[in-house]
């Protein structure tokens, strides 16, 4: 779960 | 937020709102291939699935409604309102072709076995060959109107726009997606030859005509 990017762009 | 990712999205929304008003005061869809319009709604179903889970800004939920209203209202327009001008005879790519490896490649290649992390992927792949049945049908019939080269011009300017944001962020706050950018190459490489053609022949007031 930790390595998941964060998922701020659209 | 810098100025190279805002700038991709405001190119995504021209080019989303390019098409519209295109549709609606031509009242026609003729040259607009519905099914990279169903594959864009798609993406953006399967994408904003967090509209509701992940909170980023209001700027970032305002944007998401935008887009997914602006493309079921595109599609709305192509098989409903305006369905007798869509170009259906031209409009021949095969949508499984590129759904089926989108769901296949999503469900091997993520960063995490989630549902939404899953549909994220799945939306990331599909996005980026979804113009493809555009641009088959800018093969088939071999031109495309103005109008709709300035549309296919603001979207990959969109995706190239991305790519810039990406090495920009990578560098200044060490954040990269390798999954979203090797995509977005990808996408962003489909539209080469067309950016070929739109700076040599439509910026010099030609019509995009494909040589024959």
């Amino acid at each position: 779960e930790g390595d998941v990017p964060a998922k701020d762009e659209l | 937020m810098n100025v190279f990712r805002l700038s991709g999205d405001v190119a995504h929304l021209i080019a989303i709102i390019i098409l519209l008003l295109k549709i609606w005061t031509s009242r026609s869809c003729a040259g607009i291939s519905g099914k990279s319009q169903i594959l864009f709604a798609v993406t953006f179903v399967a994408r904003y699935l967090d509209l509701f889970t992940n909170y980023v800004s209001i700027y970032n939920s305002v944007m998401k409604i935008v887009y997914l209203l602006a493309s079921f209202g595109t599609v709305y327009l192509m098989y409903m309102k305006f369905k007798a001008t869509y170009d259906h005879n031209h409009d021949t790519f095969r949508l499984e072709f590129l759904i089926l490896p989108a769901i296949a490649l999503s469900l091997i290649i993520n960063h995490d076995f989630a549902v939404i992390e899953v549909f994220w992927t799945f939306s990331i792949y599909l996005e980026s060959v979804a113009i493809l049945p555009q641009l088959f049908m800018v093969s088939k019939t071999g031109e495309a109107e103005s109008i709709t080269s300035h549309y296919l011009f603001a979207l990959g300017s969109y995706r190239a726009l991305y790519i810039v944001n990406w090495i920009y962020r990578y560098y200044m706050e060490g954040f990269y997606d390798m999954i979203a950018t090797l995509a977005g190459i990808v996408q962003t490489v489909l539209y080469c030859d067309f950016f070929y053609l739109y700076i040599t022949k439509v910026l010099k007031g030609k019509k995009l005509q494909l040589p024959a």
